[in-house]
């Protein structure tokens, strides 16, 4: 068995081989362009030239024998659909696709393809997402009710927790408060809160908004 | 003071204005194609044909005035460069610029962008981050060397919080435990946790690595 087949090194697939091939894991990267394959074989297991739609080619690189199989190809939906399809039925356990719409993402699920990612539209809600909630540096998403978020306290909680009662005013839990670069992780109720610090809270949707509005 | 400026309506930065839009936020988009704008009109406050390279006409529009402008522009690096030097002289205070590159990256920040983003390589890394850790669901940094994460038991925690003592062998602490579609928030000691529980831990990077490698 081997781990990871990419199709296609443009910028998505590249960013795919590399962090898995950084990692030590076992990377095969094929494209039907040379500069982009002289571009990325030191920097993978095995890289080779070859069109991802040739069915002959794909039987003899083994592609049924890979772990994940991530297509990666972006101007030709035919092409992905084509790949997606030939992977699938080779036996290939685990198939991700690249898609440049909803509809092709639509009809690549559809062929078969587990996974879809659309690179540019995910980052694209992503980046509205931190930009609407700036005093949420981040958030992690447990569910679709409750999430872990670290949020600014910009100065209005001050003091020890236990005196701030959040889990009574607000029904959030502090797991964590960021003072600066130190971490304080689990912190006693007597832990005392400053100017600047962050704190890194759990609760439920609607509570988390309720304190970022106080918050803001 | 107007909210949002998107310059460039493509995957990425239809995306950014529709999702904002969504959540009531007040966006404008530019582009000089008409198809693309004629695309986003209805979905946005304000749409209009406009060359993000043209002085006089993002004078006009009042680039100065917005609190965040996003150059998401693709194909032309000097388009993305000169639309980035506009709006900051113009007196922008926050101009995000999207990169093709590495190289382009550094080259956009250093003439005056507060962020620039690689939506197709930051998904990659993204991508290649879950595959290594799938047992992770998802993770959550705080900093550089604590996270949150969700993680499989995989039928290897069962029984009651305060006997598996996880504090102690491993040094993470419980926050969660997801049980199929109900998420219990901050368990208490003697909740107890059965074969197919997803549990929910803080603490360091290296004693998460550990339990998820007992868990593997
Ligand atoms: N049939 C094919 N077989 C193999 N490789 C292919 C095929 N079609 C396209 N590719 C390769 O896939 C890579 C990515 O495709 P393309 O540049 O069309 O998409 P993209 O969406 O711009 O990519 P990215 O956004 O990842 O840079 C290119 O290096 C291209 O040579
Ligand atoms: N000088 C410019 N002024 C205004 N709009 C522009 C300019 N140059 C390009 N655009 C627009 O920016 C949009 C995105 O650009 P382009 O398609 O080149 O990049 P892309 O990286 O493929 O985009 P995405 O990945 O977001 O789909 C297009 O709709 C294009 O018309």
């Amino acid at each position: 068995m081997r781990e990871y087949l990419i199709m296609g090194a443009g910028r998505f697939g590249s960013a795919v081989a590399e962090t898995l091939y950084d990692k030590g894991h076992d990377v095969v990267v094929v494209d039907m362009n040379e500069d982009a394959i002289s571009r990325i074989m030191n920097r993978v297991t095995h890289a080779a030239i070859l069109d991802a739609t040739d069915e002959v080619a794909l039987k003899k690189l083994g592609v049924g024998n890979f772990d994940h199989v991530i297509i990666a190809i972006g101007s030709s939906l035919e092409a992905s659909i084509l790949a997606t399809v030939l992977a699938k039925s080779a036996g290939a356990k685990h198939v991700i696709s690249k898609a440049n719409s909803q509809l092709s993402a639509k009809v690549l699920a559809s062929v078969g393809a587990d996974e879809v990612i659309r690179p540019e539209h995910d980052m694209g809600v992503r980046l509205a997402q931190q930009l609407i909630a700036p005093s949420i540096m981040d958030s992690f998403h447990l569910g679709s009710h409750h999430s872990v978020v670290e949020i600014e306290t910009k100065g209005k909680l001050c003091g020890r927790l236990e005196d701030l009662r959040l889990p009574n005013r607000y029904g959030v839990q502090v797991i964590a408060v960021n003072q600066g670069n130190k971490l304080e992780v689990s912190p006693s109720a007597d832990f005392e809160l400053f100017e600047g610090d962050r704190v890194v809270v759990i609760g439920a949707n609607e509570n988390i908004e309720k304190l970022r509005m106080f918050l803001a």
